[in-house]
């Protein structure tokens, strides 16, 4: 149930 | 250089995390060892502290990053006794790691050389965040909350207020709910057991993936308690703080989970 966000779009590359 | 007395508790550390993720650097400095890395599906990261005073004794006089394969490194750790010391200990140049068990009464020495990789690992940087609310329990109410719900749904709803903490999951067969009331609830060997003890600053509800939350409670042997922050719209931060034998904090282990949304 519901849709997995990914983590990426939280935490940036350094 | 670094001295551990209990080789058990790295053992617990690496085989909390083993399952999460393949590959990682351990960043070491002359104030511990740091490691960071996600699982390869980019939905959880996992990140450790080890500060200086983990160690019996500690020395890095030069940052080093030292590449691990986390299958590996579980192989050797089991090899020793959970009570043996362990010296870990880099050569020059740096291509392994070699570890040393010492029994407790010194009647067996044993060591292996692992060998290291190079890594080329993304560094992600955590913004510091300012949650809204932080839900301290019982590691193992946690993960019997987190096993139970998971033989009914696949995906489990955090819900925070003042008052309660309730987690809930609907599933084919049903639905399954279980609320945890804020406060001390008695008092066990002198030791006050909380439902949960609750910081709020805002309520919060969000949906996070079981399987997930299953591998994060792998930890519960390195503490008596969990802590989650949560916020809206950040990941969900699980921690477990680490103690050295003396019982003083000396690191953590933290696990990051993006949540689940309703399109």
């Amino acid at each position: 149930t519901g849709t997995q966000v990914r983590l990426d779009s939280f935490f940036k590359v350094t | 250089n670094a001295l551990i007395k209990q080789a058990g508790l790295l053992k617990k550390i690496i085989d909390a995390i083993k399952d999460l993720i393949d590959e990682a650097t351990l960043d070491c400095d002359n104030d511990g060892i740091y490691l960071q890395a996600m699982d390869s599906s980019h939905v959880s990261l996992v990140t450790f502290y080890l500060k200086k005073n983990l160690f019996e004794k500690y020395s890095c006089n030069r940052n080093l990053s030292l590449g691990i394969n986390m299958t590996s490194i579980a192989k050797i750790l089991k090899c020793g006794m959970s009570d043996d010391t362990l010296l870990l200990e880099t050569n020059n140049p740096i291509d392994i790691l070699s570890f040393k068990f010492e029994s407790r009464r010194g009647h067996k020495l044993s060591q292996f050389q692992l060998r290291l990789m190079n890594l080329e690992m993304e560094r992600l940087s955590i913004p510091d965040t300012e949650y809204s609310c932080i839900i301290e329990m019982m590691c193992s109410e946690f993960s019997k909350v987190c096993h139970d719900l998971a033989t009914i749904g696949d995906s489990m709803t955090i819900t925070c207020t003042k008052k309660n903490v309730t987690f809930d999951t609907t599933g084919d067969l049903g639905t399954g709910i279980v609320s945890l009331k804020q406060g001390v609830v008695g008092s066990e060997n002198d030791e006050n057991v909380y439902a949960a003890s609750i910081k709020i600053v805002k309520p919060v509800s969000l949906s996070f993936s079981l399987r997930y939350l299953i591998y994060f409670t792998k930890a519960s042997s390195l503490s008596n308690k969990v802590i989650l922050h949560m916020g809206e719209e950040v990941p969900l931060m699980v921690e477990y703080k680490i103690f050295n034998t003396y019982e003083e904090e000396a690191g953590y282990l933290r696990y990051f989970l993006a949540p689940k949304v309703n399109e």
